[in-house]
């Protein structure tokens, strides 16, 4: 059982490693076990270390840094358990645009294999996208509209 | 597999049966605060099977039926998922699976209604089903708008325990 | 002590309406006390129907919503009990462009009365300030620039 | 009474002593992410007598005070916050007013030191000072990353209270 946790656990870091280092280029991150021996007796934090700074407490990050750790850690599990689709609510929140550039060109990329549903306000997430469907109220009733440009 | 379309009837704020299809890859649905797009989101959530209403920004199942302005008050609220599964993900005959949550309020209480290519199954039916293709409740293929950065402000333990899951 | 307390009350509430009247044009909000007799009985709760809407539990309401109806309480205090500054970071977070642009110009006209300090992303909100500060940061250590523009 | 400048001295990311003038009305700060900005932010609420170090997403005072990469690392943390004070709202007779507080890492523990205008005095000399002129913790003068909706999700009795205190 620690085994298989211990596996799982390795290739997850791998990829999370990998996928740091691309939304925050020059910087480094990992996932640690707080007990390595036996890990279900302790948790797992996480040690960030930003482009160019030493690390620090994961609570001492910014809102922009924690955006990114974070879904390195997403993307991290995905690419080990992928799901045929993802939905995601403003990820890109706390974003300034060159991060939000990344993050658009990251899901850019993984869209190849999974589908993605991204609800954002920023433009460049936006523009990354294949396609976009516009939401309006009228009256206290939504509606979609853009559905049938692309042909469909 | 990938999502064709989700069809809200009276779900939130989709006052009008809404037809809402996506194209493979990458699809971004903006429009301005307050338009209904988290409710698209929720209604996601609904359909696959979440038992949570707080998730969905909700008291009761009751809360997620559409109430109006004038009056237009309709008695359930209905999302249906249209997947499509030309790869044999999921566990069913057909190219095309339709998953169909219903929830109805009557004086007696509210009622929830299961249906999966029509026929009428259990919570438990769809939510097995989706398993099989990779979609659950703590695959975080769900995320809701503020919660991207949960994953730094919970408790290590509660972060091991996702990694338990998953292996 | 109540009498005080729903003097205080009254004129806050007068100030939330006006407030957010000009945050979210056509529609309304209003504070209310569950317990009317004793006030201190019950708690206070906010009722706010936005364009066009019926009036739904404060939770439902979407995320630029509950900003514009966080922001026009924290006015509607600041006019009762101004202060000299006040120093907000990203309070434009979840706001559309048109949003951003109201709130900003809200802190515009009240900025005749008190300073801002208002950290943002956004270019709305930069863009109503009189001064910008930029800040940066080289090798871990944070600078700031263009604190000397404007004859500083 | 305006904040004429605010100084940074190995305060959190500001490992040089820094100081950042404001003019009257608007200003705002930006950068990009990491850069500092909630810093300076956080510089105000320890310069104003903030006693939650979580607040600052610090877990003790001495992880205020700058870290940084080359092994220099100060053992002592500062912020001045220099107010004008030409209508006499603080009650003191000078037109500016500086307010500084200092915490010192060392082999003994931490120290906290506070000066108004360079005299040594208590924490709480300066909240009251502070206080006078309509500062103060719960007047949500100041508004964290993040905050903003805070007021929507706390509980009725907890709005209640922030009018009970105004009033
Ligand atoms: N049962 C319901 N009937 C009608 N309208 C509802 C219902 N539940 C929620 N709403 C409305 O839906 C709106 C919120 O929609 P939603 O959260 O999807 O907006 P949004 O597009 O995500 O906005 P934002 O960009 O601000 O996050 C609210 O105005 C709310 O009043
Ligand atoms: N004691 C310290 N010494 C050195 N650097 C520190 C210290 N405490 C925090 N930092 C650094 O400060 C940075 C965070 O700064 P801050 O939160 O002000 O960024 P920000 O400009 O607000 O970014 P965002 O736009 O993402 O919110 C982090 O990278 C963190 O490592
Ligand atoms: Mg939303
Ligand atoms: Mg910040």
């Amino acid at each position: 059982k620690r085994e298989i946790f211990l596996n799982t656990f390795d290739e997850i870091n791998s990829n999370f490693k990998e996928v740091f280092s691309k939304l925050s280029p020059e910087g480094d991150a990992e996932l640690v076990l707080e007990s390595q021996d036996d890990p279900f007796e302790g948790g797992l934090t996480i040690k960030a270390k930003p482009a160019g700074k030493n690390v620090r407490r994961l609570e001492a990050m910014s809102g922009g840094e924690k955006s990114l750790t974070a879904l390195s850690f997403i993307f991290a599990i995905q690419r080990y358990n992928p799901a045929p689709f993802y939905a995601f609510d403003e990820i890109d929140m706390f974003l300034d645009g060159a991060n939000v550039e990344r993050v658009a060109k990251m899901i850019e990329k993984l869209s190849d294999k999974a589908q993605f549903i991204v609800v954002s306000l920023r433009k460049p997430t936006l523009e990354s996208s294949n396609r976009t469907i516009g939401i309006t109220m009228d009256k206290g009733v939504s509606k979609a509209t853009g559905v049938n440009l692309d042909g469909n | 597999m990938r999502v064709k379309e989700v069809v809200l009837n009276n779900f939130k704020s989709f006052g009008n049966k809404t037809k809402i299809p996506f194209s493979d890859g990458f699809n971004a649905i903006s429009g301005p605060n307050g338009s209904g797009k988290s409710n698209i989101v929720d209604a996601f959530c609904f359909v696959t099977g979440t038992t949570s209403t707080n998730q969905m920004r909700a008291e009761n199942l009751t809360d997620l039926i559409y109430e109006g302005e004038n009056g237009k008050n309709p008695n359930y609220a209905e999302v249906t998922l249209k997947l499509e599964n030309e790869n044999g993900e999921l566990p069913v005959d057909d190219d095309e699976v339709e998953i169909t949550r219903k929830v109805k309020e009557t004086d007696k209480g509210h009622y929830s209604y299961y249906y999966i290519n029509g026929n009428s199954v259990k919570l438990n039916d769809i939510r097995e089903l989706l398993a099989e293709a990779g979609v659950s409740e703590n695959g975080y293929n769900i995320i809701m708008q503020g919660d991207v950065t949960g994953l730094i402000n919970m408790s290590s333990k509660n972060r091991r325990e996702i990694i338990d899951e998953i292996a």
